[in-house]
């Protein structure tokens, strides 16, 4: 838990000048190598992409993206549940902290959760929630 | 693994 906290939190520093590639890396090993701890990481990614700073947020979701390529089911799963899905929608959706949520964030949760439909059709989840989305008007084009 | 339907989820969230 600690490594895990230690290298979201250098992935997401607001000091970095660029994205930390090592520090990703890193977080995605750590997963690959102890999946039980898949949860705990989608715990920490989600506290880093409700953060107010645009930076943060955007490589916490960049973190996020390579985890999804990079680690397996145990974690793809973890994505696919309500649980994390929920923190997603409360960032784009106007009845939680979609007015809030910098522009480029919410674009960028919005076209991850498209992409996964697609990539992870066994995470049927993932396109109830954007199919939700979109009924609700949240998702335009 | 996790098994459909006896997962510890939490109910979707309306957007």
């Amino acid at each position: 838990t600690t490594s895990l906290e230690a290298l979201i939190q250098r992935a997401t520093s607001v000091s970095n000048q660029g994205p930390d590639t090592a520090a990703i890396d890193a977080f995605c090993g750590l997963i690959n190598r102890e999946p039980e701890c898949a949860q705990t990481a989608a715990k920490f990614i989600t506290a880093k992409v409700h953060s107010l700073q645009e930076w943060e947020a955007l490589q916490a979701l960049l973190v996020l993206e390579t985890c999804m390529k990079r680690c397996g089911s145990v974690f793809h799963a973890e994505v696919g549940k309500f649980r994390f899905l929920n923190e997603l929608i409360k960032l784009v959706s106007p009845k939680y902290l979609g007015a809030h949520t910098p522009e480029p964030v919410r674009r960028r949760v919005l076209e991850l959760m498209y992409t996964w439909t697609i990539q992870y059709p066994r995470e049927s989840k993932i396109k109830e929630a954007y199919e939700m989305l979109k009924k609700q008007g949240v998702v335009k084009e | 693994p996790v098994i459909r339907g006896f997962s510890d989820d939490e109910p979707l969230v309306v957007a």
